[in-house]
C-alpha cells in the first residue's frame, strides 16, 4: 500500500506539471506487438499539422520505438530503458520529463512497456489511459486479463484488417469488455490500412482542444 | 537474491519429483495471445495416441485454457489462477502437482501466464522451456524483449499463415535471436493450418523418448 501511494503522489505531480503547461497526455498500454507504436505513428502523421506531438517510450531495451516516433514527425521523443522492469511508473516519467520543453508541446503520448498485466497498476499522471487490443491476440483477453481492461479510459481494437484470417468473435470480445468497463469509449481500426483511424484522430484532437 | 534461490530450490524439487516418475515436462512462455494454448491443443491432438499428456495452466483469471486442454484430450488439466501475479513460479507449480497422478502421465506441459518479461526470471523445474513467438507481434521482439529470448531452450514461431498480411522481416528476426541464443532449436509453424506442426511433434516425442 505504501509503495502505491508514493507512486500516486508523483503521478499527481506529473499531472500538475502537464496541466500547468497546457499539455494533454495519453498513456498507451498493450501486450507486446499489439500496435502501440503503429498507433503513435498514425497519430503523429494524422495530427502533426494541427498539434505539436511528443513521445516518451518505455522499453526493456533499444530506442527502436522512440526512433520510429522521430521518423513519423514527433517534435521530440524520449526513450526510457527500464533495464528489466516490466512497466513504467510515475517516477520514471517524472525523471524523463525534463528532457521535454513542455511549452513547445500540445500532446504527449507515453508508450508503456508491452505487458497486459503490470502497467495498469501504476498510474503515471496522464490525462487518460488507452488500451490497444489487437485481433490476432484472440477475443478472450478481457476475460483472462481483466485488470487492465477494467481500468482504462479508451480502448483501441487494432489490426481489424486481420479479421478474415484469425478466429475472433467480436461479440464475445465486446461482451467481456462491457462487463468490466461499461460504456468504454472504443475505436476499431487498422494502423496498416488506415481504416477507422480518422475517428480516433478526431477523438484525440477533441480531447486536446477540450483541455485547453 | 535470496528470493531467487528459494524459487530455484523448489524448482529442483519439482524436477526431481518429475524425474522420479519418468514425466517429461515443458514450460510454454509467450506474450498474450501468441498461441500457447493453440500449441498445447495441437500437441495433445498430435501425440495422444503415443503419449499421455497433462497440462497445468497459469492465468490471472478463468479456466478457459485448462478447459481447452481437456477438450483437446489431455488426460488431466489443472488451472492455477494467480490472482494478479504476472508469472508462474516454482512454488505455485509445486502446489499444483499433487492434483496430478504422475504415474499416469508421460508429458506435462506447463502453460505460463502470457507475459514476455517476468516468466523467464522464474525457473519452474521443467526439463525445457519453450518460447512461442508469433508473426503479428512483429520481428523486433528479440531486440526489445531480449531476456526471455536469451533464456529459452526452444523457439516456436507460430502463425506463419499470417506472413502475407503482416510486415515481418524473418531474416532480421532470426539475426536477433541468433545474437542472443546461438543455435536455438526453432520451429516455424501454424497452429491454425497445421503447417510445420509435424516437425514440432517429432521433436517433442523424441525428447520424451530420450528422457526415458
Ligand atoms: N496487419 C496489421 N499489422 C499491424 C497493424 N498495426 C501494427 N501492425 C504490425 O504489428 C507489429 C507490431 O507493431 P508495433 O507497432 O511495433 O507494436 P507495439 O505494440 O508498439 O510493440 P512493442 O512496443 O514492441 O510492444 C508490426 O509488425 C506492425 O507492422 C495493423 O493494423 N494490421
Ligand atoms: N491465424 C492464426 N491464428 C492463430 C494461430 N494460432 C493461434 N491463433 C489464434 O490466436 C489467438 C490466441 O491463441 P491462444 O492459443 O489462445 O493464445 P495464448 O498464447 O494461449 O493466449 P493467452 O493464454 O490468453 O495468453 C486465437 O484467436 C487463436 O485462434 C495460427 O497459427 N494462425
Ligand atoms: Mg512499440
Ligand atoms: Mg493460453
Amino acid at each position: 500500500e505504501k509503495i502505491m501511494s508514493a507512486n500516486d503522489r508523483v503521478a499527481a505531480e506529473n499531472r500538475a506539471h502537464l496541466d500547468a503547461a497546457c499539455v494533454y497526455s495519453l498513456n498507451f498500454m498493450a501486450s507486446p506487438g499489439a500496435g502501440k507504436t503503429s498507433l503513435v505513428e498514425r497519430t503523429i502523421q494524422g495530427l502533426q499539422d494541427r498539434l505539436r506531438l511528443a513521445v516518451i517510450n518505455g522499453d526493456i531495451a533499444t530506442s527502436l520505438d522512440a526512433d520510429r516516433a522521430d521518423a513519423a514527425g514527433a517534435v521530440k521523443s524520449v526513450q526510457i530503458n527500464t533495464g528489466g522492469n516490466c512497466h513504467l511508473d510515475a517516477i520514471m516519467l517524472q525523471d524523463a520529463m525534463p528532457q521535454l520543453t513542455l511549452g513547445e508541446i500540445d500532446l504527449l503520448i507515453v508508450e508503456n512497456v508491452g505487458n497486459l498485466i503490470c502497467p495498469s497498476n501504476f498510474q503515471l499522471g496522464t490525462h487518460k489511459s488507452v488500451l490497444v487490443a489487437s485481433i490476432p491476440e484472440g477475443a478472450d483477453k478481457p476475460y483472462k486479463y481483466p485488470g487492465i481492461y477494467r481500468g482504462v479510459d479508451v480502448l483501441v481494437i487494432n489490426k481489424i484488417d486481420l479479421l478474415p484470417y484469425v478466429p475472433f468473435d467480436m461479440d464475445y470480445f465486446r461482451r467481456g469488455v462491457e462487463a468490466l468497463n461499461p460504456g468504454l469509449e472504443t475505436f476499431a481500426l487498422s494502423c496498416k490500412t488506415g481504416e477507422g483511424v480518422n475517428a480516433w484522430l478526431d477523438w484525440v484532437a477533441n480531447e486536446v482542444e477540450a483541455e485547453r
